[in-house]
């Protein structure tokens, strides 16, 4: 465990905690996407199936759980809770992410690590992963209107993956033969994907004001 | 054998 990694950790769980702590104190979703926390429910249920297989360590274990558990529940908020659905904005939230699920899974049959269903759930998983947040940058962009709580979100959960990347630089140069190439590519891509947000988020935080994305 | 190769990354 190297200190990008604990800090890339640390911050998923305050973006999770961010996203729960909106949903429960104020009783409202409005401006997340229903669709990328089900993508995330996803991720999380394929990658953690060897949660009680194989213990890695106390933290990894308690880690997972709470990933499990707070993605699960935030979908339930969302879709079962009689004051937050209200507030879901499901015309907006439109993106169909079936669109996104089936070239993940298309793409983790054809490159894995082994050809398992562990193996192939885990790339499935890490595929996912970088597209899951796909929906909530299109959410956004449809919606425009971003209150500080979702653009936490959104920030808390790129500067997780921008640390896991210093994580990967780090554990390359310091453990050898690590080298994981379908989590660094996938990784990649996903905090490409947070680079125009980040560009917006910083410039509206710098100039102090409102966060706009262009349309 | 070759460690089973383990993700020990969350």
């Amino acid at each position: 465990m190297n200190v990008f990694r604990l800090a890339g950790d640390m911050t998923h769980l305050l973006s999770v905690v961010v996203l729960l702590l909106k949903i429960h104190t104020i009783k409202s979703c409005a401006g997340i996407s229903l669709k990328t926390q089900e993508l995330y429910a996803v991720v999380f249920a394929a990658r953690y199936l060897d949660l009680f297989v194989h213990f890695v360590s106390l933290y990894n274990t308690v880690m997972k759980l709470v990933f499990l558990a707070s993605s699960f529940s935030i979908v339930w908020y969302m879709k079962r809770h009689k004051i937050v659905r209200r507030t879901y904005d499901k015309d907006h939230d439109t993106f169909r992410h079936y669109v996104l699920v089936l070239p993940c899974l298309l793409l983790a049959l054809l490159i894995n690590e082994k050809f398992t269903f562990r193996e192939v759930m885990w790339a499935f998983s890490i595929y996912l992963e970088a597209v899951a947040i796909f929906p909530q940058l299109v959410l956004l962009q449809r919606t425009r209107n971003i209150d500080n709580l979702t653009g936490q979100y959104v920030f808390f959960l790129g500067a997780y993956r921008v640390l896991y990347i210093l994580n990967w630089i780090y554990r390359y140069f310091t453990e050898p033969h690590f080298v994981h190439w379908i989590s660094w590519v996938a990784g990649i891509v996903q905090t490409l994907l947070y680079a125009d947000f980040f560009y917006y988020y910083i410039m509206s935080w710098k100039n102090n004001v409102k966060l706009e994305l262009p349309a | 054998p070759a460690e089973e190769k383990k993700h020990d990354e969350l």
